[in-house]
């Protein structure tokens, strides 16, 4: 059938694309991708989500999303929530024995594809997509289908985790991509009891994730943040219930 | 084909046979299999571990495994790593596009048999199996092919957590096994600068589980054991070098 087109992929699109990836599982790259959402269409922005993270798929259950997309006239219409759009490519957590289901690259890109030409998103001002951690098919497939998509990589404070993030940046200078920038996630917050900062998961991984892009890829790749740990993020998630903590800097540097 | 016995529910069979269960992804129960089937190694047991937990699947890389299982004359030889023999229902983490793979009851049932009737697994004190969160068909499984097999319920300090650790609890009741414990995972730690305890993830979860449990269950339901949060347990399943901190009350009361 006739290819139809990605609106974002057009050279008139206004529709600001960021790819959020990381290099590892459990950094908090859905949970900052729905909080980045939230926290934009909180200042008036159009957003939307696509979850693409077929291995973590958590997105529709950081909105409190538990309703499947509608079809209406041949076109997918994305659930919203916190005024936000998002459409997920495993709509539901896996709940019965048939999860979960086998994926194959060609199958992976037509999927995303029809995500971008089949779902009503509207007039975006913004679009995110939730990357599978690494460097995947699904990583490649987006800069195919969204050549002017922006990389956003994010890490913990670790060094172990800031260097597979770095690999999974360095993906960006194959795909000829722009990447925005590094958020560090999970960094020091200050002591209830004294004040002093506690470190829970090392120091400086942010930092070092921004520098060896920017040498590796001759890019000023910029650190845009640096986001606390806070057990509220975690049972705003849980309870699906996104929580924007003061991290303005992120999105205000991101678009 | 002629059904094989599984050796360790034989009326004679020696080996402690514990199924570690949680309420939801995240709260460390396959770190915890892996550090508590260590520390018993570390004590002199012959320890087994059954990574059943398909959506997780960590124990692998957890135990530093990246060598598939050989088999020799039919039966499957398990690796071993840190005194620990250990076999995965999905040996790799996924990596190409074609995981994860679509499982189904029947499927993940023989699965499981085999991994009991099918590995040599030698003579062993203590067998841990690695379960998925919440209750599924791969828990009742357990029940069905190891009936002798006592639950251990993870949790974190978070009332959240321990609600839904609770309901994966309950399974015992309708699945007749006795509920080895609770163990609360991510407690609370002392502030390294001023000595007071900080506590990221709330208080008193694993408490709240081993009561309710036990009225629930008309059984007496111990907290087996709280293990502080320390990142330190983190880089070292990062790194496949399971740590074993200061627990020594949980390997000691399980069995
Ligand atoms: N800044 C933070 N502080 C505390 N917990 C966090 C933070 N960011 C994420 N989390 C928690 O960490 C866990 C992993 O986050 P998730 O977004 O699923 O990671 P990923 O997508 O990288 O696998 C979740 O329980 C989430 O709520
Ligand atoms: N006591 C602890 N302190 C700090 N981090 C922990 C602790 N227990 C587990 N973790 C970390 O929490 C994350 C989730 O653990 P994991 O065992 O994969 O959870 P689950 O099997 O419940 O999904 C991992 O990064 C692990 O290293
Ligand atoms: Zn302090």
């Amino acid at each position: 059938r006739e290819e139809k087109e990605i609106p974002f992929a057009q050279p008139g699109s206004r529709t600001h694309v960021y790819a959020i990836t990381s290099g590892k599982g459990g950094v908090g790259k859905s949970s900052l991708t729905v909080n980045l959402g939230v926290a934009m269409a909180g200042q008036g922005m159009s957003v939307g989500i696509v979850d693409a993270d077929i291995y973590g798929h958590s997105v529709p259950g950081l909105l409190g999303i538990t309703a499947p997309p509608t079809v209406v006239e041949g076109m997918i219409m994305p659930p919203e929530a916190f005024g936000v759009r998002a459409i997920s490519m495993l709509p539901f957590k896996p709940g019965g024995s048939a999860e979960p289901v086998a994926f194959r690259g060609p199958m992976l890109h037509r999927a995303l594809q029809q995500f971008l030409t089949d779902v009503w998103w509207g007039d975006l001002d913004v679009l995110l997509l939730d990357l599978p951690p690494g460097t995947g098919d699904i990583a490649i497939s987006t800069a195919q289908l969204l050549p002017g998509s922006q990389v956003v990589v994010v890490t913990t404070p670790q060094t172990a985790a800031a260097d597979v993030a770095v690999r999974a940046g360095m993906l960006a200078g194959q795909t000829h991509q722009k990447i925005a920038g590094v958020i560090e996630n999970m960094s020091g917050f200050p002591c209830p009891h004294c004040g002093e900062p506690i470190d829970l998961f090392g120091i400086g991984g942010g930092q070092r994730v921004a520098e060896q892009l920017s040498a590796g890829l001759s890019a000023d790749v910029p650190l845009l943040g640096r986001i606390p740990f806070d057990v509220r993020l975690r049972e705003g998630g849980d309870a699906g219930q996104p929580l924007v903590l003061a991290d303005p800097s992120a999105p205000a540097a991101a678009t």
